[in-house]
């Protein structure tokens, strides 16, 4: 399926990527083998400006508001949010926990500085998850270089910027590697 | 080239833009 090339709109403020929303709900009687991931995982739809990005963000449920095991991702446009994308496959991810009820502030505000370029790390940033669990929620960030360490240390320091974190906040780097090695994203 | 940076202040002013709706 060919898709409409988005673009911003007349009077609207472009953004320096496109980008995509994807959502991925686990279906609790399958496996979470890579095919069933693929096959949960739909595109909500792609954003080129903050006017759309705004339209768009504001008709979903907020991420606090779902309930079981959901993820919401948004990744730069051509990018599937999968460890084995070519744009992945080098990469890795800060990960941050959150108690519950912190969600939808910390991801709103990461989303903002994603797409405010607010990393100063190139072309490294892929993309953002918030995964909802049952005790806690999960912020992640990925990046295209996980042995890349100026980039990674500029991305947690940003993180702790924008999002001011509590000081007692863990952040831990998981290389996608190692997340294939071990199956588990966390 | 040129980047397109905004910071969180000026994208949520441009939440109540009717483009925005």
């Amino acid at each position: 399926v060919r898709r409409k090339a988005i673009s911003p709109g007349a009077g609207e403020h472009p953004l320096q990527y496109n980008y995509t929303f994807w959502y991925f709900r686990r279906t609790p009687s399958r496996p979470a083998n890579t095919q069933s991931y693929e096959q949960n995982i739909r595109q909500i739809g792609t954003v080129a400006s903050v006017e759309q990005f705004w339209k768009l963000y504001s008709h979903l449920v907020r991420p606090g508001d779902l309930i079981g095991h959901s993820d919401f991702h948004i990744f730069k446009e051509g990018i599937k949010p999968m460890w084995e994308d070519e744009a992945n496959k080098n990469g890795g991810k800060w990960i941050i926990r959150l108690r519950k009820g912190l969600a939808s502030r910390f991801w709103e505000n990461i989303i903002l500085a994603m797409l405010g370029e607010q990393f100063m790390v190139g072309e490294e940033i892929c993309g953002v998850v918030v995964s909802i669990r049952f005790q806690e929620d999960i912020l992640s960030i990925w990046n295209k270089t996980a042995n890349d360490q100026v980039t990674t240390s500029r991305i947690r320091d940003t993180l702790r910027r924008v999002l001011n974190l509590p000081p007692n906040t863990i952040m831990e780097y998981k290389t996608h590697n190692d997340s294939l090695k071990d199956n588990s994203s966390f | 080239g040129t980047r397109i940076i905004y910071d969180r202040k000026f994208l949520l002013e441009c939440r109540s833009s009717p483009l925005a709706r």
